[in-house]
């Protein structure tokens, strides 16, 4: 464990908190696309199987945290689909997801490490993961405006595999460990959130919102 | 050739 990779997790810690703070005070999901929470959902359920395939003591952190993050995840599509539907923005969440699903899965049986059943799983969720914040980008480019509890969510979800960047830069130095599969995709997920990072420090940080177009 | 190439990342 390094000092980027446990900024990272609890980088992403926080996103998830932040989300499931904004909707359930505001008990509103306005302006949060469901697509990318329960594409969220997939990923951690898809890379954490192990979990419920061979139950382990939880008294690692590490476990503890994959269920953290799936029980979480599951809840927060449940306040969007169930709690708090009626305040899901659905017209504008329209990015087909299954054009997010289908290529994840296509390139994890082409492109992977092993081909058995667990690494494909968890390949296709690295892949998934990485394009998974597509659908809340295309709701706030649909809606021209972003809260800005949400922008801090979307900050703090963009850090977390940033900061991953660097921590896989660490372990290549000094323990000369490479993960290509997840390097590569960490690399495109990060890139997605540029143009949104461009916005929150120009905007966001001056307390001003973030409104489309710039 | 069992390479442990177990993800140690969540």
């Amino acid at each position: 464990m390094n000092i980027f990779r446990l900024f990272g997790d609890l980088s992403h810690l926080a996103a998830i908190a932040i989300l499931l703070l904004k909707i359930w005070k505001t008990r509103s999901c306005a302006g949060v696309s469901g697509k990318t929470q329960l594409l969220f959902a997939v990923c951690f359920i898809t890379r954490y199987i192990d979990l419920f395939l061979h139950f382990v003591s939880l008294y690692n952190t590490e476990k503890v945290m994959k269920l953290i993050y799936i029980s979480a995840s599951v809840f927060t599509c449940y306040l969007i689909f169930f709690k708090f539907k009626a305040t899901y923005d659905g017209n504008h969440d329209s990015m087909r997801a299954e054009f997010l699903i289908v290529p994840a899965a296509g390139l994890a049986c082409l492109i992977n490490t092993k081909f058995d059943a667990i690494e494909i799983l968890w390949t296709f969720s690295i892949y998934l993961e990485a394009v998974a914040i597509l659908p809340q980008l295309f709701l706030i480019s649909k809606t021209g405006e972003a809260e800005t509890i949400t922008s801090h969510y979307l900050f703090a979800q963009g850090s977390y595999r940033a900061l991953y960047i660097l921590n896989w830069i660490y372990r290549y130095h000094y323990e000369s460990h490479v993960d290509t599969i997840a390097i590569v995709a960490g690399v495109v997920q990060t890139i997605l959130y540029c143009d949104f990072f461009y916005l929150y420090i120009t905007k966001v940080v001056k307390g001003q919102k973030i409104v489309l177009p710039a | 050739e069992g390479n442990s190439n177990q993800h140690d990342e969540l």
